[in-house]
């Protein structure tokens, strides 16, 4: 474990908590995009099938618990409460997110670390969480005015992959066998599909004013 | 020789 991951776990743990109090405090889902969330539910339950199986350390374990027990509780709560499904905008998160399910499982088939059904399902994972922001920052765009929490929240899931950049680099000058290419790769690409979002938050924070995304 | 930790990563 090095402070690049630890922070980056930390800050992806952030994010979720953000995202818990502005649904527990507000009652309220508006601006979150449901099939963002879905597909965040499912890249937990494919990453951590390892779960019950191999034990790294209780950290790891803890944490891969918390992923898996919050992304569930969102997706069953902007499904279900009564007052938060009723904010959700439907209208508005209409992402075909199916396209990403599958132009994922389809790389994962082709590019993984070991053709087995575990490593396959991780590779899986990898590839659809950095596409798993877009039906979120779609929605971003057309509802115009993003209110603070939103942001927030977006923004610290945008960090936690960036600050995981650096945990490779470090692993790497550390490790040189230590190639992590898959994650990697897809970790650069996550973090590039924030790019815009980060710019307009940086304006944003810079002139003081409510974040706005151009439509 | 041990097995490789798969994956170490959250």
């Amino acid at each position: 474990m090095n402070i690049f991951r630890f922070l980056g776990d930390m800050t992806h743990l952030i994010s979720i908590l953000i995202l818990l109090l502005k649904i527990y405090a507000t009652k309220s889902c508006s601006g979150i995009s449901l099939k963002t969330q879905e597909l965040y539910a499912l890249v937990f339950l494919t990453r951590y099938l390892d779960l019950f199986t191999d034990f790294i350390s209780v950290y790891n374990t803890v944490m891969k618990l918390v992923f898996i027990a919050s992304s569930l509780a969102i997706v069953w709560c902007m499904r279900n409460h009564p007052l938060v499904r009723r904010s959700y905008d439907k209208q508005l998160d209409t992402f075909r997110h199916y396209f990403l399910l599958l132009a994922s499982f389809l790389l994962a088939l082709l590019l993984h670390e070991k053709f087995a059904f575990q490593e396959v399902l991780w590779a899986f994972s990898i590839y659809l969480e950095a596409v798993a922001i877009l039906p979120q920052l779609v929605l971003l765009q057309r509802s115009g005015n993003v209110d603070n929490l939103t942001g927030q929240y977006v923004f610290f899931l945008g960090a936690y992959r960036a600050l995981y950049i650096f945990n490779w680099i470090y692993r790497y000058f550390i490790d040189p066998h230590f190639t992590r290419w898959i994650a990697c790769v897809s970790g650069l690409v996550q973090t590039a599909l924030y790019a815009d979002f980060f710019y307009y938050y940086f304006i944003s924070w810079k002139n003081n004013a409510k974040l706005q995304l151009p439509a | 020789k041990q097995q490789p930790r798969s994956h170490d990563e959250l």
